[in-house]
């Protein structure tokens, strides 16, 4: 089994922290501070992070592709350019490989979904969320999180989703759903469609190496404040365990298929029609 | 008593909100987020909000200028340009008003202290702070404030502080300091101290509206999650009442003195030369 998962969104959006809860692992090293005197890179960098893990008794050979930069400059026209150029990059690799003579077992390295953060503002989605998702939607998986949801109470999430789905609609931004399948059983649905009435999924991560103990001795993975503890994995606390459950579980076969037959055949056609 | 107060800071960074909560009321109205057709404004705007107010049994007029786009837009170069002309155009009216052969009672519109809002990243300044309040330091009194503090933990806040802290100094920007009166009486410089070594501050806002009541019965301003309630009056929970101390007590009289003899007069001073 393999994925490659697309992380995007301003830095300190929480994206390496989330990474490394996702997988239960400390998969992207902490971001380092640049020093005041560093120089800023002027463009966005595309990292490739690797792991091997193992998920349900089944190991996963994991690609997590890193964006630092995007969102970061005092004028971010065109930081999706680098991100563009690595997605449709992957599908020329991956198209001649296919087309060679000789054709040995491809190797894949195709983006099945991009992750997007979007900052937990409370109003309404941001210019660059639209300039990006507007350009990407139709060449990779896209699935838009709120960061850092722990900032929002339970009601301005409610509110800020709804706005968010009504933006991404006004724009016509095609963000991944979830198919349900005919043959799958009631539970399977009734996730399934759990799955689809929190999206966007409202996120915190928690950095899997501070824990903290219930007071049923129980070990929690979060973020402790002094008037309460984030329980990364209570979904009255936010929507963790739906976007793991959705990338590592039931959607990663969906995910890899709609990339493979959808959005790569899509892009193909149009290249060869050039 | 009067005193003219900037915000300044990116869209949903609880800048309304604080005000609100500085002076107990709904000053600043809740912002209406733009129907997704609204023509996002292309530059930033310069609001004048009056509110005449009581605090301590002493009336005072307070105008709030709000600054909406900052920061909004994809490309935000020049977006510090509207503000910086505010600025120095009431320098201007006030000098237009100094030199008139026939003095009335001068209108002063100066601004005397500037608000600014820095996103609770937890990493380092953004390069649009910090070209913000290097163009902005010699013209205002600058006080920067970490937004929505209720984001971080209490490790995060004091790392994050110590960075902002060294960014700014290696910038060489020079934020407002509260000085420290020879006359004064223990008790005073004990709070000026203790405002001192908690700049900048990490701030929390709370809608006036919205109370909680904590377990001893007494009304509680603040921010209510499923982890907890996060009490904007609390020391332990953020520096808000550091902030309102500094702004609407001890200090106000500091930073309308050091607009009207050390940054005006430096900028008359060059004016005059020209
Ligand atoms: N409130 C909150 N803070 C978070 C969350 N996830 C990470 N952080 C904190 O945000 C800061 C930046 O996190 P990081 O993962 O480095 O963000 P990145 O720059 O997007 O990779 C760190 O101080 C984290 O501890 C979250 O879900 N909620
Ligand atoms: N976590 C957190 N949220 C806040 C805080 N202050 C305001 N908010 C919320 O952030 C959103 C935007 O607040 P608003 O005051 O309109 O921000 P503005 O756009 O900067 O004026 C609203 O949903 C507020 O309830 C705060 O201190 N902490």
């Amino acid at each position: 089994f393999q994925l490659t998962a697309m992380v995007v969104g301003e830095s300190g959006l929480g994206k390496s922290t989330l990474i490394n809860t996702l997988f239960n692992l400390a998969i992207c090293p902490p971001r380092e501070s640049l020093h005041p005197a560093a120089e800023r890179p002027k463009t966005v960098a595309i990292d490739n992070i690797h792991a091997d893990i193992e998920e349900n008794g089944v190991r996963l050979r994991l690609t997590v592709v890193d964006t630092p930069g995007f969102g970061d400059l005092v004028n971010n026209g065109s930081c999706w350019d680098p991100i563009l150029k690595t997605i449709e990059d992957r599908y020329e690799a991956y198209l001649t490989q296919e087309n060679s003579v000789k054709r040995k077992k491809i190797i894949d390295t195709r983006i099945h979904a991009c992750i997007y953060f979007i900052q937990p503002s409370g109003h309404s989605l941001k210019q660059i969320d639209i300039e990006f998702m507007r350009r990407l939607h139709e060449k990779v998986n896209l699935i838009p999180v709120i960061a850092k949801a722990d900032t929002m109470t339970e009601d301005e999430v409610a509110d800020f989703k709804e706005r968010i789905v009504s933006d991404l609609a006004f724009h016509g931004i095609r963000i991944f759903q979830a198919p349900i399948y005919d043959e799958e059983d009631e539970e399977n649905i009734a996730e399934t469609e759990a799955i689809a009435r929190a999206i966007p999924f409202a996120v915190v991560g928690a950095d899997p190496t501070k824990t903290f103990r219930a007071s049923n001795g129980r070990l929690i993975r979060g973020r402790g404040y002094p008037w309460g503890i984030v329980d990364v994995d209570d979904p009255s606390h936010c929507d963790f365990i739906l976007l793991r459950r959705m990338l590592v579980h039931s959607h990663m076969e969906a995910l890899r298929e709609r990339t493979a037959d959808v959005l790569y055949e899509t892009w193909r056609t149009q290249r060869m029609l050039e």
